[in-house]
């Protein structure tokens, strides 16, 4: 609140930018990001920042992960790759106009298991498969 | 705790954000809307202890990454909301192993008419069966009910508990009922019964019309009715934790297709 008023546009711009480094979007394609291989980013599901603590029992919230990145020839070592994506990397590498680079993906998901109130005050206890990622790959 | 992880959380969310977000998480978690139960702060009550329970078998399985750690095996190991053990042996726990999804329901009506017309004692109890998520078909279900100490009076009696599907009311007698379980206890047991009522509840979601609820009855070993009350068994006057309940396990019979935005 003590701020002035162009510090206050200058921090938003600044935080703004910071956060769009932060979330996965369309636009992160088009900025340097684009040379960054497919991998694991981190993210974390906050149902208490959600605002859900009065309906979510547990968990507290969940570190989802998810996939980015482009997916390069030669893949890295570590990195998972269906057969498709290697001949279609090549495929991409002869017609750049035609085909796209294989998508870089979630190759293993793992479960979670929810526990959440209803309309009606019952509780339901449910496993929920392919919310959280293990491991990304090229597809 | 475990905050630590986050790259996504050490920022405030704008609102659009948040809801985007939340619009998202609903969808994956297959919700057409947010929940919003009628009284927040139900979570000391029996239903939801008896489900956090069983969760927090199954999260610290998972945490120690036990692939193949089935529900029985969690619902085998889990406290399940009492101190001592359940004075009934557990029903035969394979109908676990295929299920995905257990879900507890808060008792609605329970009369506290001491007397049938034949001057029998007698509680009821109904529980709302249509609020199961679409897809999912009931693999088993149960009518749990806690039991303190019973007056002194009964010593070292055994009792039968008897507990009915309830076919139809009637204005000048006494209900139509079809015996689903029996128990036989000691009066001065303690602990949580559990009655095996899954045929009943499977036949409740496919005809929610017929649901006209439970019938409990007590007996001594000579075929006396007695005050369920006074036996022990804790209705909606008793503690929180102690509640009466119903918790059904249900397997998906659809895949869950989520729309294409």
């Amino acid at each position: 609140a003590a701020n002035t008023k162009r510090k206050k546009q200058d921090k938003n711009k600044s935080s703004s930018q910071q956060d769009a480094s932060k979330m996965p979007s369309i636009t992160d394609h088009n900025t340097s990001e684009q040379k960054q291989a497919c991998k694991k980013h981190e993210l974390y599901v906050s149902f208490r920042d959600l605002g859900w603590q009065d309906w979510i029992i547990a968990p507290e919230g969940y570190a989802a992960f998810y996939c980015d990145g482009e997916c390069y020839f030669p893949l890295n070592a570590h990195m998972n790759a269906t057969n498709h994506a290697i001949v279609q990397t090549l495929v991409h590498l002869i017609s750049p106009e035609l085909v796209p680079r294989p998508c870089c993906a979630p190759t293993k998901l793992n479960a979670i298991s929810v526990l959440y109130f209803d309309d009606s005050s019952n509780v339901i206890l449910k496993k929920y498969r392919n919310m959280v990622v293990r491991s990304c790959g090229c597809h | 705790e475990s905050h630590v992880h986050s790259s996504f959380i050490y920022r405030r969310l704008r609102n659009h954000e948040r809801k985007e977000i939340q619009r998202e998480i609903l969808s994956i978690l297959g919700l057409p809307h947010r929940p919003r139960p009628f009284s927040p702060g139900k979570q000391a009550s029996s239903a939801p202890l008896f489900m956090l329970d069983l969760y927090n078998v199954m999260a610290n399985e998972e945490e120690h990454d036990m692939l193949g750690y089935t529900l029985t095996q969690a619902y085998r190991t889990a406290p399940l909301t009492t101190q001592s053990p359940p004075l009934a042996s557990l029903h035969d726990t394979n109908f676990l192993n295929d299920a995905d999804m257990v879900m507890s329901f808060v008792n609605l009506v329970e009369r506290d008419k001491d007397f049938s017309h034949q001057r029998r004692h007698y509680k009821e109890f109904r529980f709302d069966l249509t609020q199961i998520p679409r897809g999912e078909a009931v693999t088993a279900a149960e009518f749990r009910i806690y039991k303190d100490r019973s007056n002194n009076r009964f010593g070292n009696e055994t009792l039968k508990i008897s507990i009915y599907q309830i076919i139809k009311e009637n204005s000048n007698r006494d209900a139509d009922l079809f015996l689903l379980d029996t128990q036989r206890v000691p009066a001065y047991e303690v602990g949580w019964l559990v009655f095996d009522i899954t045929v009943t509840s499977n036949h409740w979601v496919i005809n929610p019309q017929n649901n006209l609820g439970l019938q409990l009855c007590v007996e001594t070993s000579d075929g006396r009715s007695v005050n369920v009350k006074s036996v022990g068994l804790v209705g909606r006057h008793g503690p929180q934790s102690k509640q009466p309940f119903l918790v059904a396990f249900f397997k998906a019979s659809e895949v869950l297709l989520r729309s294409v935005r």
